[in-house]
């Protein structure tokens, strides 16, 4: 389950890392 | 229009985004006066955020909204130069900062002193921090951070106290 969790978690990160590199137009 | 569209609403902050509600303030206040200085400080905003904490639930979801509100305004804001090229929002953002900054140093050397002048020192030192999504200040940038940073400090505790500034 933890590990599940952890995995949710960093998805979830990069698609923030992602979009933020969309909106400065780094990608 | 797009343009008048309201942003998405941000959920109350979580504690540790505390440094950052300056920014998303000077950002609000911002909106209508100058959109791109908006912009730029939520930008700052959700990069220090993530830096600060993106896994927490709470900030999570908090840094998605701030997302959101971006995304909105970089819409809204279209072709703009200041948004499409660094280069320009860089400059948009050193002179608005260096503008106020001026102002307040004005006031400060023909003796004037109060709120509006103090405020001005304060949100100019926050926007030579929102510079750095730009990438490293200059010295004289720097200088002018650190001098308006503490001027607003200072004529503040002199006018709470009753004392005239030196």
């Amino acid at each position: 389950m933890g590990s599940v969790g952890a995995s949710v978690a960093s998805a979830e990160q990069d698609d923030l890392s992602q979009r933020l590199s969309r909106l400065r137009d780094q990608v | 229009s797009m343009a008048s569209d309201p942003l998405p609403v941000l959920p109350p902050a979580p504690q540790q985004f505390k440094p950052i509600q300056h920014y998303l303030r000077t950002a609000q206040e911002h909106d209508k006066r100058d959109p791109v200085v908006a912009y730029f400080c939520r930008l700052y905003a959700m990069q220090t955020g993530m830096k600060i904490d993106s896994k927490t639930p709470e900030c999570h979801k908090f840094l998605v909204k701030l997302m959101d509100q971006l995304e909105t305004m970089k819409k809204q804001l279209g072709d703009n130069e200041s948004i499409t090229q660094d280069v320009v929002g860089n400059a948009h953002i050193e002179n608005y900062a260096y503008k106020m900054f001026l102002y307040a140093d004005t006031e400060d050397r023909a003796g004037r002193f109060h709120k509006n002048m103090i405020k001005s020192f304060y949100t100019s030192s926050l926007l030579y921090d929102v510079l750095t999504v730009f990438g490293e200040l200059t010295e004289e940038n720097v200088q002018h951070r650190k001098y308006a940073k503490w001027k607003a400090a200072y004529i503040h505790n002199c006018l709470k106290n009753g004392e005239t500034p030196q």
